[in-house]
Parts: C-alpha cells; sequence; structure tokens
C-alpha cells in the first residue's frame, strides 16, 4: 500500500514540467526514504534525479520499497487538472497496475480522483559516485535561464568558463559571437541575487544549449540553481526543492575532435 | 567538431 499526501499541490506540477521534456516514460521508485527518479533522455546524453523525501510529505505511507513505471507526459497532464493549491494524494494498492491522482482544493469542497495505468519501464539505473567538483557557481536561476535561452537564440552550444572572478557564457553561431560574464558578488543583503563561486581549478567545457534550455524547465521550484563542473566529469544543474529534496540534471560534455 | 559524449561513458551501470 502506498498513499503519499502532499499539502503543496502545485509542487508536484511543476516537478513535472522540469522533467517530461527530457524525459518521456521513467519509473518513479518509492521508499520508506522518499520519492524519487532517476531516468536519461532517449538519446543518453543528459540524466535527471528526482529526490522528493518523506519528511517533506503531510502523510507518507509506503509499505515496501515499489517501482511504478509512468509516462511523464500523461502524469503531467493529470497533474494539470490540480489548481495550484490543491493538496495531492498519490495511492496504489501492492501489486496494482494503476496509480491514483486525488486532488482537494483548499476549502475542501472538491475531491477529484484521476486514475492512471503504470507501464513496465526497463531502465538502466547508474551508480553516480560522489565527486569533488573543480568549480561550483551558485547564482539565480532566473538568470540562468535567461542567459541560456539568450545564447540559444545565436549558437547551439555554450562554452561555460569558471574563474575566481566569475562564469562567462560564450556561444557562436552564423551570425556572430555572444559572451556574458556573471561577475562573482558580494553583496550580502540579498543572497537570493548573488552569484557565488567556488573554485579549486578553472574549468571550460562545452554543453549542448538545446538541453539547458529544458533543464531550465525547473526554474519555478527554486530561487538558485547550482552549477558544478569538473573537467573530467558530466556537469551537475542541482535545483533545491526547499524542504524536500532537489531535481539534479546531469549533462555530458562535447569534446573538440 | 565538438562530439557530443554520452552519460553512460561515465557512470556505471549499477
Amino acid at each position: 500500500m502506498l498513499e503519499l499526501r502532499l499539502l503543496q499541490g502545485g509542487l508536484l506540477k511543476k516537478v513535472l514540467e522540469a522533467m517530461k521534456d527530457l524525459v518521456n516514460d521513467a519509473n518513479f521508485d518509492c521508499s520508506p526514504t522518499g520519492f524519487s527518479l532517476q531516468a536519461m533522455d532517449s538519446s543518453h546524453v543528459a540524466l535527471v534525479s528526482l529526490l522528493l523525501r518523506s519528511e517533506g510529505f503531510e502523510h507518507y505511507r509506503c509499505d515496501r520499497n515499489v517501482s511504478m513505471g509512468m509516462n511523464l507526459n500523461n502524469m503531467a497532464k493529470m497533474l494539470r487538472c490540480a489548481g495550484n493549491d490543491d493538496i495531492v494524494t498519490l495511492k496504489a494498492d501492492d501489486g496494482s497496475d494503476c496509480i491514483t491522482f486525488m486532488f482537494e482544493n483548499p476549502s475542501q469542497d472538491k475531491i477529484a480522483d484521476f486514475e492512471m495505468k503504470l507501464m513496465d519501464i526497463d531502465s538502466e539505473h547508474l551508480g553516480i559516485p560522489d565527486a569533488e567538483y573543480q568549480s561550483i557557481v551558485r547564482m539565480p536561476a532566473a538568470e540562468f535561464a535567461r542567459i541560456c535561452r539568450d545564447l540559444s537564440t545565436i549558437g547551439d552550444t555554450v562554452l561555460i568558463s569558471v574563474s575566481k572572478e566569475g562564469v562567462q557564457f560564450s556561444t557562436r553561431g552564423d551570425m556572430g559571437t555572444a559572451n556574458i560574464v556573471c561577475r562573482r558578488t558580494t553583496t550580502v543583503d540579498k543572497p537570493e541575487e548573488d552569484v557565488i563561486i567556488e573554485m579549486e581549478e578553472p574549468v571550460s567545457l562545452t554543453f549542448a544549449l538545446r538541453y539547458l534550455n529544458s533543464f531550465t524547465k525547473a526554474t519555478p521550484l527554486a530561487t538558485q540553481v547550482t552549477i558544478s563542473m569538473s573537467s573530467d566529469l558530466p556537469m551537475v544543474i542541482e535545483y533545491r526543492i526547499e524542504g524536500m529534496g532537489y531535481i539534479r540534471y546531469y549533462l555530458a560534455p562535447k569534446i573538440d575532435e | 567538431v565538438n562530439q557530443q559524449r554520452q552519460i553512460t561513458s561515465f557512470f556505471t551501470k549499477k
């Protein structure tokens, strides 16, 4: 028996919007720790990792570890029928081939049940080792989204270079080139607007903007985004979900041949 | 030419 009750149903809606363009079908894993997912995009270039910890739910019952295959587009469609302030409950009986999403409005005078078929999905689970990254940038999530969107109108890839002074985003295309530098900030009064750089070594890596733009669908989940890079590893873009966990995107770099 | 690497070339299957 599985029963997960989330007071902020809008959060689950945002989580689905942040994943559905990248991944079609995925297994949600439910355990006493929380509700999680790990899935790759169809070309195996990017990976998304989601964790919603059990403590973040108002009620969390998961009698045994269970993996539920879902089509993320269909799940997003069902969740779009919930109001942003609705309480959302996920329910599944042991061995059942469907999951129920229950939506309750804040005044609790409207209750809706949506039942969705589960699917069998063969998915590869990758082991992601803990790593020390050479450069970590924390910056406003909206600013990062704006930069990725702007640069993708000029070119297909972005070179991200981190130095002690700041982070530079560069692209080139048929019409010309573009460079955006975000300097490290030193203010302390508005931490949500800060650009913070933790650097062991300067890093310069090239990534496909198409993927970065798809990751920035998670922007409504967090005010800040953390970008971790090492020259020999995929980059990690993390949006922390307050009080619940995180959504992390891993993206393999491009290399000069 | 920038060659796209795959994520599976970095992480091992569990």
